[in-house]
């Protein structure tokens, strides 16, 4: 409205009419989130957790907290100071299954290419619940696809002795830093026990106990605060 | 700083809801329900040039000294935010992970004359 400074560089809505106005903010502010959470369009229609597993990760992600266990889930780096403009996310990944044998099972767990693009790992941890009644050698690898060959490379290999069921928690975090440079993020766990034990995780995906990584990123790039 | 009336001409908030909802977005964003997309607009003529809002201090009393000293030389003042806050996002990405966020400088919660 009115005779604007020549030096001002108005984003040009305040004189459009009411419905087109409204359409032209709205527009914008499509574009402007997408843009800061670096997606080209907004995500097809999720497939959402299961409420019960939902419910229990973050009932089991606040029990870790409280615990203060940093150990089990080691920070790789510390997040940048308050106020230097770096852009965190922690994201919240259900596992898919994949292939199985009677003595062993995979887990996988991606991650958004936008996300992984433009940030790196700070902390990665795999929460497991072990549903074997007594005590169980559990081996668990950590693989990842090995870019000169089709099939994958072990990261990491941890025998656990589980006592009794219950949640378990390992530290992946230097294993899914490594994959956030790849072109499919995407984080497989391979779970074997010796023959004839069965398998050691709860029996199908609607369970309210079913595997997660919770993962802290930090934008790499510093948040350019554009001044008008 | 001011917010926007229905006929304000000087610099000032104008207020602008977005209901995500509205806009068909709350499949994929879990929390909130809408983002405040306030924006500056309005006029900055010299006299309130370079007052960040209200704050009207002494070095901005120096300052009017010095505008209305150089009134011929005065540049342009736009209306500009002053203060901004993040906007926390949880959303679902394209693998249906659950990712929580704060997008730093999305809320303008007040403008002023550079």
């Amino acid at each position: 409205a009115g005779a604007r400074p020549a030096g001002c560089s108005p984003c040009g809505v305040a004189a459009l009419a009411p419905g087109p106005r409204r359409d032209a903010l709205l527009a914008l502010a499509k574009q402007s989130i997408l843009a800061k959470l670096r997606l080209a369009a907004r995500p097809s229609v999720p497939q959402p957790p299961s409420r019960g597993a939902l419910l229990s990760a973050l009932r089991r992600m606040r029990a870790q907290r409280s615990d203060g266990a940093a150990g089990a889930g080691g920070m790789l780096r510390e997040p940048a100071r308050p106020g230097m403009g770096l852009q965190e996310y922690e994201m919240l990944s259900f596992a898919e299954a994949g292939s199985s044998t009677s003595r062993s099972v995979h887990l996988h767990f991606r991650f958004s290419q936008e996300v992984a693009g433009s940030t790196e790992i700070l902390q990665a941890t795999l929460y497991l619940f072990w549903a074997a009644p007594g005590p169980q050698p559990i081996t668990v690898r950590l693989l990842q696809p090995d870019v000169a060959k089709p099939n994958v490379t072990v990261a990491s290999e941890t025998r656990l002795e589980v006592q009794r069921s219950g949640w378990t928690t390992l530290d992946v975090g230097a294993a899914v830093r490594s994959l956030f440079g790849q072109e499919t993020p995407r984080l497989t766990v391979e779970l074997e026990v010796p023959e004839g034990w069965g398998s050691p995780l709860p029996s199908d995906h609607s369970d309210s106990h079913w595997p997660f990584v919770v993962a802290q990123a930090q934008a790499t790039t510093p948040h350019r605060v554009h001044r008008r | 700083g001011v917010d926007c009336g229905a006929d304000s001409r000087m610099c000032c908030r104008q207020e602008f809801f977005v209901d995500f909802k509205e806009i068909g977005w709350e499949d994929w964003i879990i929390q909130p329900e809408g983002y405040h997309m306030n924006f500056c607009a309005g006029l900055c003529p010299l006299h309130v040039a370079g007052i960040p809002g209200l704050a009207a201090s002494f070095h901005t009393a120096v300052l009017n000294r010095i505008k209305a000293a150089s009134a011929a030389a005065a540049v342009d003042s736009c209306c500009v935010p002053t203060q901004r806050r993040p906007l926390s996002l949880l959303y679902y990405d394209r693998d249906s992970n659950i990712v929580k966020t704060d997008i730093p400088d999305m809320i303008v919660d007040s403008c002023g004359c550079t």
